[in-house]
């Protein structure tokens, strides 16, 4: 038969169709256990605990993690549930899906719990030495690989959304606040230069338009 | 939190920080 150009498009359809007809929508065993062998979040904070803290202490630094992540998602709601009230929208895709929205919220919630139970009771003095001065901020930001002022950006939404914080924690995260803000939002690396450029560049465009007079 | 300095303006939220519409 002459390959005609409807009859082409149809074969190469049902090539596709064969080829998936006995596929599965879901990921199979051996693709899943892929997926489990990443290295995420939960094994980089519970591996760099341990570091910190000693060998000893893994089980602590998993009842932390399991204490932030149920913070995070405690917070998260709030924000939402607030956010859907301001701007009566329902559909969070956006800010669901930015990645480092919800990196830097969960290093706040890991930031509370880390600072509301400092050193581990059972961690032995050579520990205890090594954890009050690698664990406190910006430990939090450096094992998550998270930039500061990221994390900036979380804080104050933070302390609006969950009304149970002590008067010590809102004073901690402010001081985290001023920390960033007074050096380590300023790294080479950080993205509030980006930022500030972007911000020169709207105003350089609003100042060519407004008349001289003005 | 009477105490605490709140920097965001009035009528914005974490939306706008994480630059959603």
């Amino acid at each position: 038969l002459q390959q005609t150009p409807v009859r082409a498009a149809m074969n190469t359809i049902q090539q596709l169709m064969m080829i998936l007809n006995s596929a599965s929508d879901e990921p199979s065993d051996n693709l899943v256990s892929y997926f489990n062998n990443c290295t995420n979040l939960s094994c980089v904070f519970k591996q760099k605990f341990a570091e910190a803290v000693g060998q000893g202490c893994i089980e602590i630094g998993s009842q932390r993690y399991r204490l932030g992540v149920r913070l995070y998602y405690r917070v998260m709601e709030s924000i939402l549930k607030s956010e859907e009230k301001r701007l009566s929208i329902h559909n969070f895709s956006k800010l669901l899906n930015n990645n480092i929205f919800h990196v830097s919220l969960l290093a706040c919630a890991l930031e509370v719990v880390m600072a509301t139970y400092g050193t581990p009771r059972n961690a032995s003095l050579n520990d205890r030495t090594i954890m009050e001065t690698d664990l406190s901020f910006p430990w939090i930001i450096n094992i998550l690989d998270l930039k500061a002022f990221d994390l900036y950006k979380v804080i104050e939404s933070f302390i609006k959304a969950e009304p149970n914080l002590t008067r010590e924690m809102i004073k901690h995260l402010e001081c985290c606040e001023h920390r960033i803000m007074e050096s380590l939002a300023w790294q080479s690396d950080s993205p509030l230069f980006e930022l500030i450029k972007q911000s020169k560049e709207r105003d350089g465009q609003a100042d060519q338009l407004e008349p001289v007079g003005n | 939190t009477q105490d605490y300095h709140f920097g965001l303006e009035e009528g914005e939220g974490i939306s706008e920080l994480f630059d959603c519409d």
